[in-house]
């Protein structure tokens, strides 16, 4: 599961 | 491949190379230059320090850390924001995270990682994203308080 990234941004990964 | 990327490459390759004795502070210092320079130097040089910090070899693994860290402190806000990215916190994330790379990754690598994720979020508040990367490191159980 990844949480919502924004604009210009990827999700940050859950470790 | 335009000239700014492969000055970068070369000057990263010469900072953190396993075979230094000591930091090469003149590649070092060229690096923070060229990259808060040139455009999209920010771009290219957050790139290139995020593959080098997950080298293999855990002595090109911490002098990219110890790069990255002096970059934080040298190259400004433009460059704080580039690392404050889930883009570039990721790749950091996955060298502590053992559904990545934590398994291959020194105990002397990973304990780098948090520590500068640690420091980064008094010394630069403003990154919300790195405080949220960090409490996610917690409440995974990455980080034991």
């Amino acid at each position: 599961p990844v949480i919502r990234g924004f604009s210009d941004d990827e999700p940050l990964v859950i470790a | 491949m335009d000239v700014v990327t492969t000055s970068l490459e070369a000057l990263i390759q010469r900072a953190t190379n396993s075979q230094n004795q000591k930091p090469d502070v003149a590649a070092i210092e060229a690096f923070c230059v060229l990259l808060t320079k040139e455009a999209e130097g920010i771009q290219i040089g957050t790139k290139l320090l995020a593959t080098h910090i997950q080298s293999l070899n855990e002595s090109e693994a911490l002098q990219a850390l110890s790069l990255l860290d002096t970059c934080m402190k040298k190259c400004g806000p433009l460059f704080h924001a580039e690392v404050g990215k889930f883009r570039f916190l990721n790749e950091m994330i996955k060298l502590v995270s053992p559904k990545y790379l934590g398994g291959r990754t020194t105990a002397t690598v990973r304990q780098k990682v948090l520590q500068l994720l640690y420091a980064w979020i008094r010394e630069y508040p403003r990154e919300l994203k790195i405080k949220e990367a960090y409490e996610m490191l917690k409440k995974q159980g990455v980080i034991e308080e």
